[in-house]
């Protein structure tokens, strides 16, 4: 099974 | 003072069914080189980003930056009203808590305007780092709505694995295995029919089909789709918008557990 991950980690906050 | 003309209003029609799936509520951010978009859905798996170059308009007058919040549901309401050959008008005063939408029938005989409030909306800018991609897969547009529509129904997932060979869209699930491959083109009359593939290293990933759905609203916009995959990182997802520029879609993968 697999779980959907997030954005978060891959965009820096400018 | 914000002004930007556009003759064929279809095209913001267009944008907006492409982005009010995913989004509620928006900023668009004017300045003088165009209105950008940038944001994520309310779960953060997958992110919009406009960009519609000034140029592109046929009209197009912005003074100060400005930035737009605005409820996606109410500007669908007033895109509604507007004809796919009208003449489109949007108007805004420097800081003004309000735009304005002017259609104008070809003819000119008809002429309506509609006043939006804006929104406040706190969101943040994201940068998004330069990627080499190992896989960059383009191919028409409306294939790739039609892979993803048959194969939502077999599961929640589309495995999509890009070889040199081709690119091969896969999902299991309570009815069956669905697998639909695509070769690359060898040769096409027409260059919006070509499938073709840059590859550096094969890449297998999944991800969800309901995002994949969303992003193909945009096939209205271009003729064309290019996918954009490395290992463990989002996928893009990327519509050309003809002498304006584009829409891209960002999807986290799944992780295998």
């Amino acid at each position: 099974s697999s779980t959907q991950g997030r954005l978060d980690g891959f965009f820096k906050v400018l | 003072m914000f002004e930007a003309r556009l003759v064929q209003c279809s095209m913001l029609k267009k944008v907006l069914e492409a982005i009010k799936e995913l989004l509620n509520e928006a900023t668009f951010d004017c300045s003088d080189a165009g209105i950008q978009l940038q944001a994520m859905d309310n779960s953060h798996v997958s992110l919009v980003s406009l960009n519609l170059r000034s140029d592109g308009f046929d009209k197009y007058r912005c003074d100060r930056n400005l930035s737009m919040g605005i409820n996606l549901a109410s500007m669908t309401k007033i895109m509604k009203c507007a004809g796919n050959d009208d003449v489109l008008t949007i108007k805004a005063q420097d800081n003004a808590d309000n735009v304005m939408f002017m259609f104008e029938s070809q003819n000119q005989e008809k002429v309506s305007d509609y006043d939006m409030k804006l929104i406040n909306l706190d969101q943040e800018h994201l940068g998004i780092p330069e990627t080499d991609y190992s896989c960059i897969i383009k191919m028409p547009s409306g294939e790739f709505a039609r892979i993803c529509r048959d194969l939502s129904q077999f599961g929640e997932s589309v495995v999509i694995s890009c070889t040199k060979e081709g690119v091969k869209f896969s999902a299991a699930g309570d009815v069956g295995a669905a697998n639909i491959k695509l070769a690359q083109t060898a040769n096409v009359d027409k260059e919006e029919e070509a499938v073709t593939i840059e590859m550096q290293e094969p890449v297998t990933l999944t991800f969800a089909c309901r995002y994949l759905n969303s992003f193909t609203k945009a096939t209205a916009l271009s003729p064309q789709v290019q996918l954009s995959m490395s290992a463990d990182v989002p996928l893009v997802v990327e519509y050309k918008i003809g002498d304006f520029g584009h829409i891209r879609y960002y999807l986290a993968p799944k992780i295998e557990e």
